[in-house]
C-alpha cells in the first residue's frame, strides 16, 4: 500500500458518499444516470468475487464490503425509493453498447481463461466505461449539478491518483498489472474532458456546467 | 498465490 493508492482509494470513497448522501438529502435522483450506478455495482460485484476466497488484508476486505454496500444502496435509491425522480427519459446511454465489447474483450485479453479472471478482467473493462451513460446525460440534459460534478472529480481524481499508484509500484516494487494501467489511463482519459470544464467552470463559482 | 497477490488493489 502506498499513499497515493490510499488517496485514491478515499477519493473513490469521498464519490460515493456524496453521491449516496445528495440523493438521500435531497430526496430526489435528478440528473444522476441509474445505468452508470448500475455498471458500478455490476463492476464491483464482478471484480470482488475473491471477497470470500482470498483473503489480502482487512483494509482489503472491508473496502470491498464498504464499496459493494454503498454502490448497491445507491442503486436501489434511484431504482426503488426515489425511482419517481429517476430521469429515465435523459438516462438514454445503451448499455449494451458497452457490455458486449467489454465482454468480447474480456474473453480476448486475459491473464488466464478461468471465470474469476475473466470475470475480473471483464470488472477492469466495465470500470473505465461505466460512467458513460452519466457523461452522456449530462450532455443531453446541458448542465450538471454542483453536486454531481463533485462526484466526477473525486471519481476522476481517484483515478488519476491510481495511475500515480502504478508508477510508484513500477519503480519500488516492479509491479506492472497490463491490464488494470490500460484500462485505467482509458478510463482517466475520458475524465480530461470534465476536468476541464471542473476547473474552468465549477470552480469560479459558477454552481451548474454544461458540457459542450 | 502470486495470482492473488497480484490483485491486491480494489
Amino acid at each position: 500500500m502506498n499513499i497515493f493508492r490510499l488517496a485514491g482509494d478515499m477519493s473513490h470513497l469521498v464519490a460515493i458518499l456524496i453521491l449516496l448522501l445528495k440523493i438521500w438529502r435531497s430526496r430526489s435522483c435528478a440528473g444522476i444516470s441509474g445505468k452508470s450506478q448500475v455498471l458500478f455495482a455490476l463492476v464491483f460485484t464482478t471484480r470482488y468475487l475473491d471477497l470470500f476466497t482470498s483473503f489480502i488484508s482487512a483494509y482489503n476486505t472491508v473496502m470491498k464490503v464498504v464499496f459493494l454496500a454503498l454502490s448497491y444502496a445507491t442503486v436501489y435509491l434511484i431504482y426503488m425509493r426515489f425511482r419517481n425522480s429517476y430521469d429515465s427519459e435523459n438516462d438514454t446511454f445503451r448499455v449494451e453498447f458497452l457490455l458486449v465489447p467489454v465482454i468480447g474483450l474480456s474473453f480476448l485479453e486475459n491473464y488466464s481463461f478461468t471465470p474469476m479472471e475473466i470475470l475480473w478482467t471483464f470488472s477492469i473493462f466495465l470500470e473505465s466505461v461505466a460512467i458513460m451513460p452519466q457523461l452522456f446525460m449530462i450532455t443531453k440534459t446541458g448542465e450538471a449539478e454542483s453536486i454531481t460534478n463533485h462526484y466526477l472529480f473525486f471519481l476522476g481524481l481517484y483515478r488519476a491518483l491510481y495511475i500515480v499508484n502504478w508508477v510508484w509500484r513500477y519503480h519500488t516494487e516492479g509491479f506492472f498489472d497490463q491490464i488494470a494501467v490500460v484500462s485505467g489511463v482509458v478510463q482517466t482519459i475520458f475524465y480530461c474532458d470534465f476536468f476541464y470544464l471542473y476547473v474552468t467552470r465549477v470552480l469560479r463559482g459558477r454552481g451548474k456546467m454544461s458540457l459542450p | 498465490d502470486e495470482e492473488a497477490k497480484a490483485k491486491d488493489e480494489l
